[in-house]
């Protein structure tokens, strides 16, 4: 889980 | 588009719905591809894999694919879809889902940035199901590998590693000749 959300949050104009 | 600790409940829910997870499932990114909110068209992120859901004229159509199978993802660029790679000799295997079918009005540029993240990802997780098949290998006691065999019957049922789980808690049994459990 933590690695999921840890690799989307370095691309928050993407994945946020 | 939403990411995890920001996703509306109801919108998690009605994905949690819509794709039969646990009711405990925890959402970790969702794209709502409702253009009424309702999020039943969908495309998620869970720490078992992705999901995806599209439903036109009453059809549904599923796809969903786990971290432990997914080997990398490609884009290719005349068919603008994503290619989820999970299996190198049998190709049939592979999946194609368009862009706009894995978040809602992707632009182009920002095409390198989803493959880096889902390809780190699937890099990341190993299968834990072959991870227990290596202990169960290793171990010379009886009882750590009846214990590690149910493991891996009891919550990876859809791996490679069963049947060899199957196979050590039959002949354990029979050498402790606990008949009960070995019917």
């Amino acid at each position: 889980k933590d690695i999921i959300i840890k690799e989307l949050r370095k691309y928050p104009q993407v994945f946020d | 588009v939403y990411i995890s600790k920001n996703i509306p409940s109801k919108k998690e829910h009605a994905a949690i719905k819509v794709h039969e997870l646990p009711i405990k499932s925890e959402i970790l990114w969702l794209c709502d591809r409702t253009f009424w909110g309702s999020a039943e068209d969908n495309t998620i992120i869970t720490d078992v894999g992705i999901f995806y859901h599209e439903s036109t004229f009453g059809d549904s159509f599923y796809w969903s694919i786990t971290w432990e199978k997914l080997k990398r993802v490609e884009f290719i660029e005349g068919r603008d879809s994503f290619y989820f790679i999970y299996s190198e000799e049998d190709e049939d295997q592979n999946a194609l889902l368009s862009r706009d079918s894995f978040l809602l009005n992707l632009s182009l540029e920002f095409v390198p940035h989803v493959l880096s993240a889902l390809n780190s990802i699937a890099s990341q997780i190993v299968d834990k199901a072959e991870i227990l098949l290596d202990q169960l290998f290793d171990s010379t006691d009886i009882d750590e590998q009846i214990n590690i065999s149910h493991e891996i019957i009891n919550n990876y049922p859809d791996s490679d590693s069963v049947y060899m789980a199957h196979l050590t808690l039959c002949y354990n049994y029979r050498i402790k000749e606990d008949w009960n459990n070995l019917l």
